[in-house]
């Protein structure tokens, strides 16, 4: 089984 | 004072098709040197980032920065009612409340005015760090788009592995399986018809569908598409304008 991961999980707010 | 006009209004159409299915409230940054525009969607998968330089526009003048908070449904409707080769003018006062969009057909000499009113989204402006990544592809968008269409009807996942000579698109669900291998190779005579594949690592990646299939909608902006993976980080799929780009930013799915 695979997990979404999103893209907050990587970029920060500037 | 925000004065950018467009010498086709189908330019702007075919932007602002390219990602209003995924996002709809758009903050739109106009600064002098162009129009930036960042969102992302609901589930917060999908990251749409987009640059209208102002070498895109025929005119372009901006005096002070501003930003134009849009409904992307509601500003589709407007455009809808200007012709595609018609000349398309963006104009606002430096703290508008609406976005005036003058469409003129100069052989006819017909002007349209339609007028949207703005409103003040609270959106994050995510900082897009300066990626590493394994594996960029460039191909023609035509072949990316049927292949994602194709295969995004077995499974809710589609695989993308790349290896030193070979792109693969893997798809596996109820329904039976399917995949599409495709090769680097250089078109001479239609150079946009190549495929290049420059690659530092292998990659093999899963995304949702659906957001690819979201994704596949800016092939109308470009006949190529850049595609960059990296094993750590969201996969960077670009569609280039004359002055600017409509990128997209896909988070993967990984095991569990």
């Amino acid at each position: 089984k695979r997990k979404q991961t999103t893209i907050t999980d990587f970029f920060n707010k500037s | 004072m925000l004065e950018a006009k467009f010498e086709q209004a189908s330019l702007f159409k075919r932007i602002i098709d390219g990602f209003k299915d995924c996002v709809q409230l758009v903050n739109f940054q106009c600064k002098e040197d162009g129009i930036i525009a960042q969102a992302v969607d609901d589930s917060r998968v999908l990251l749409v980032s987009l640059e209208i330089g102002k070498d895109a526009f025929q005119e372009f003048r901006c005096d002070h920065p501003i930003t134009l908070g849009m409904d992307l449904n509601s500003l589709s409707k407007i455009l809808r009612c200007g012709n595609n080769t018609d000349s398309l003018t963006l104009i606002a006062d430096d703290t508008p409340d609406s976005l005036l969009l003058l469409f003129e057909d100069t052989k006819r000499e017909r002007i349209s005015e339609y007028s949207l009113k703005l409103m003040d989204i609270d959106a994050d402006f995510l900082k897009i760090e300066e990626l590493q990544y394994d594996t960029t592809i460039m191909m023609p968008s035509a072949d990316f788009s049927k292949t994602v269409r194709d295969l995004s009807q077995l499974s809710d996942s589609l695989n993308i592995l790349v290896t030193k000579e070979t792109i693969k698109f893997v798809t596996d669900g109820d329904i039976g399986s399917g995949s599409v291998i495709m090769k680097p190779f250089i078109d001479m005579e239609n150079p946009d018809e190549s495929i290049k594949l420059e690659m530092e690592q292998p990659v093999d990646l899963t995304f949702g569908s659906k957001y690819l299939l979201d994704i596949v909608k800016g092939s109308a902006l470009s006949n190529k598409i850049g595609i960059r993976l990296s094993s750590e980080a969201p996969a960077l799929f670009q569609f280039d304008l004359t002055s600017g780009f409509l990128q997209f930013f896909l988070a993967p799915k990984f095991s569990d």
